[in-house]
């Protein structure tokens, strides 16, 4: 997860499509 | 099959409602050198559409109630090929036979040799007559590129029994509209395809792991995540 952070920071955030 | 044809062509019907409008390339202009500029042009493309992915993923039927590190895994290992249908379906049909990456940048081989893409453009131009000769239809593009994620024989799995159920779901809703439109084997055909979508994806990975490794080429920090999650 680490080694992921921003992926992991983006799926957590919402369920919602990520805003740019 | 124990859903009725329209419960199933929800999640083709869905797929197509959330596809995401393409992006335009922002030129980059730090740079005097052309295929450079190109590269950095790309880059910067992919990352923006990286993220319009993940974001687009969580809208796929099913998706979002995976395990966030299935949802991960998933992403890590096809995301490359999600993205890989957009462009082989944007580049088809094109004079000249150009990759058309967005509406505002298409490389024709030339570019793509200069700026050291040569293999990318060759591998890239393959799936496209392929695709091409299939004539796939836009539910057909958006269902194949849902099952390359869903496909992506991550490891190691969280929830094998929920990423099964994830793949199952949408291989059927792939059959059912096949078989709506009498098209028996169409649903067979278009999961054969799918090696040469992985291939194409881990030539298009190397590629730009080149460029960054080799050329020093800077990538964006979410760009370079997946990657090297490669």
């Amino acid at each position: 997860k680490e080694k992921h952070k921003i992926l992991h920071r983006l799926l957590q955030n919402s369920t919602s499509p990520v805003e740019l | 099959y124990a859903h009725p044809v329209s419960s199933r062509n929800k999640v083709i019907s869905h797929l197509l409602l959330t596809e995401p409008t393409p992006l335009a390339a922002n030129q980059d202009d730090s740079t005097n050198d052309g295929s450079l500029r190109t590269l950095l042009t790309l880059c910067d493309l992919l990352n923006r559409e990286l993220l319009v992915l993940i974001g687009w993923a969580k809208q796929i039927p099913g998706f979002s109630g995976l395990s966030l590190v299935d949802q991960m895994s998933l992403l890590q290992s096809g995301w490359m090929e999600a993205l890989l249908v957009g462009v082989a379906w944007r580049s088809q049909g094109m004079p000249g036979e150009e990759l058309v990456f967005a509406g505002n940048l298409r490389l024709d081989e030339a570019q793509c040799r200069a700026a050291g893409l040569a293999d990318l453009y060759e591998a890239l131009r393959h799936l496209t007559s392929k695709y091409q000769a299939m004539n796939l239809t836009p539910e057909e593009v958006v269902t194949l590129k849902a099952m390359a994620l869903a496909n992506s024989d991550a490891d190691p799995v969280d929830c094998p029994d929920s990423v099964q159920r994830f793949q199952d779901e949408l291989h059927e809703a792939l059959q059912e509209y096949e078989l709506s439109r009498r098209e028996q084997h169409r649903a067979g055909r278009l999961l054969m395809s799918l090696p040469l979508l992985r291939q194409t994806a881990d030539r298009a990975v190397q590629a730009f792991l080149q460029l960054h490794r080799h050329r020093c080429v800077p990538l964006h920090k979410l760009l370079l995540e997946m990657l090297d999650a490669k």
